[in-house]
């Protein structure tokens, strides 16, 4: 869940 | 990371790249809109509010800081340099950028993923950017002859997020519940606001013309 509300995008 | 995005990513360096040898070679930055700076600058100081705290990888964090410096320096530039403050075009450069600001941060408290403040913050950039270009987009409209580098600063700048929405399909289709609304409604948005620059600029590349945009 943590991964999908990370931001990984610039 | 997938093709799309990298790509997304080095347009856009480019696009940064563009600029800041137009001001460093020449000396000036005619036909740049400051405004369109300035909304980057914080665009970028809004987004990476998670520079320090949530490490994603090497190329996230060189990538952040050098988009954070990059801005920022433009700028700076822009408003201290003696030769390049010179020739900012101070009297066609009106847009009121004020009310994308506003507009925004309004919108951010409406719609955003989680209503906390990093979040809300990440929204707001994210709609800003999508508007941020206005100002530059009415400054060339302006001032009716495009010199090649600001042509090609705006196309790479245009073209960026327009391979980030292929990066959101592409994303999608390898693991559906992918669901990045906010940023791929607003980039379609981002994206549409150049449609008629990139048309007047296929047309002066077609006739191998000088880019001019009707007034």
């Amino acid at each position: 869940d943590d991964q999908e509300s990370r931001h990984d995008e610039l | 990371m997938n093709i799309f995005r990298f790509l997304g990513d080095m347009t856009h360096l480019i696009s940064i790249l563009i600029l800041l040898l137009k001001i460093y070679a020449t000396k000036s930055c005619s036909g740049i809109s400051l405004k369109t700076q300035e909304l980057y600058a914080l665009v970028f100081l809004t987004r990476y509010l998670d520079l320090f705290t949530d490490f994603i990888s090497v190329y996230n964090t060189v990538m952040k800081l050098v988009f954070i410096a990059s801005s920022l320096a433009i700028v700076w530039c822009m408003r201290n340099h003696p030769l390049v403050r010179r020739s900012y075009d101070k009297q066609l450069d009106t847009f009121r950028h004020y009310f994308l600001l506003l507009a925004s941060f309004l919108l951010a408290l409406l719609l955003h993923e989680k209503f906390a403040f990093q979040e809300v913050l990440w929204a707001f950039s994210i709609y800003l950017e999508a508007v941020a270009i206005l100002p530059q987009l009415v400054l060339l409209q302006r001032s009716g002859n495009v010199d090649n580098l600001t042509g090609q600063y705006v196309f790479f700048l245009g073209a960026y997020r327009a391979l980030y929405i292929f990066n959101w399909i592409y994303r999608y289709f390898i693991d559906p519940h992918f669901t990045r609304w906010i940023a791929c409604v607003s980039g379609l948005v981002q994206t549409a606001l150049y449609a008629d620059f990139f048309y007047y600029y296929f047309i002066s590349w077609k006739n191998n013309a000088k880019l001019q945009l009707p007034a």
